[in-house]
């Protein structure tokens, strides 16, 4: 049977030459991870729903990626994350927005999108759902990357994010 | 942000996403991420999307669900409906990218930023094949 998986690990990468080779080879290593575990799925004759889930999964417990481990940081120092997952079969999805302590936010999704009547849960109350479905959890801690920590220490400098007029509204 | 889209032997296709936001949000900032229809977007035998970049503007676009009425409604491919979203977000000031396979598993990937981490691999091509700029 045909199978097909495309990824994405983030846009707005550095300038070519302020990428380093080093750098270049492990995020390659990282997308090759995420490709490696969703074909594995695909080709066994599991879901897309399965296969997308997995490839996420890996991305986001990979701390180059701006998600799960390694997202970035709010103004006040903290990590705030969304995810959400569709199904094309059913026309299903589950979303979260906001959640600070499960390790996999993708997989909250997708517990909002099969175990809750919603789409759309946020913030104190997609924790607490987590904790009750038993999703695995985490200290915030669990998210702190020192590259991450230092980018916002550098925004809070010069507060770039007001200065670019693309990042106007974040 | 992360996201990945898949054709399973079944033909059915799903989208996700999932991302930490931006760096210094405030006030309880969302992008498109959890947006349906902004960030993710599914529906058998069209297409899947998962995008990347500024939300604000992947939201205003609606732009996961454009890709995919792009191809349903005016029959454009894959790429041209990628293309023609990215420059709708290029328009009203956004940037970014995004990731879109077709009802058939056919991928594009559609941008307007420097790069996009980006990878691909089907039963067709079962090279793993990954991208930066």
């Amino acid at each position: 049977g045909k199978w097909s998986l495309a990824i994405h690990g983030g846009a707005g990468v550095l300038e070519r030459g302020d990428l380093t080779p080093e750098k270049e080879k492990a995020y390659r290593a990282g997308l090759d991870a995420a490709l490696e575990a969703g074909a594995k799925v695909l080709k066994s004759g599991g879901s897309s729903l399965d296969a997308v889930e997995a490839t996420v999964r890996v991305l986001e417990d990979n701390p180059l990626f701006n998600s799960g481990k390694g997202a970035v940081f709010t103004a006040e120092g903290k990590n705030e994350l969304d995810a959400s997952i569709m199904d094309g079969a059913t026309l299903k999805a589950g979303a979260v927005a906001g959640v600070t302590r499960t390790r996999n936010p993708i997989s909250l999704a997708r517990a909002v999108m099969e175990k809750s009547p919603h789409v759309l849960l946020a913030r104190d109350g997609a924790d607490q759902f987590s904790k009750e479905k038993g999703l695995e959890q985490v200290d915030p801690k669990y998210f702190f990357t020192q590259e991450r920590w230092d980018q916002l220490l550098a925004w809070r400098k010069d507060h770039r994010a007001s200065l670019d007029p693309t990042h106007l509204f974040g | 942000t992360v996201g990945a889209v898949a054709l399973d032997q079944s033909g059915h296709v799903a989208a996700a996403t999932s991302t930490g936001g931006m760096t210094g949000k405030r006030w309880g900032r969302v992008g498109d991420s959890p947006i349906i229809g902004a960030g993710t977007y599914a529906r058998d035998g069209v297409c899947a999307v998962s995008a990347t970049g500024s939300g604000e503007y992947f939201i205003r676009e609606s732009a996961a669900r454009q890709v995919c009425d792009r191809i349903a409604w005016k029959g454009e491919t894959v790429q041209q409906a990628a293309d023609g979203t990215m420059a709708s977000i290029t328009k009203i000031g956004g940037d970014g990218g995004l990731i879109a396979i077709d009802g058939q598993g056919r991928a594009a990937f559609g941008m307007n930023d420097l790069g996009m981490y980006r990878g691909a691999i089907s039963s067709a091509q079962p090279t793993a094949r990954t991208a930066i700029y």
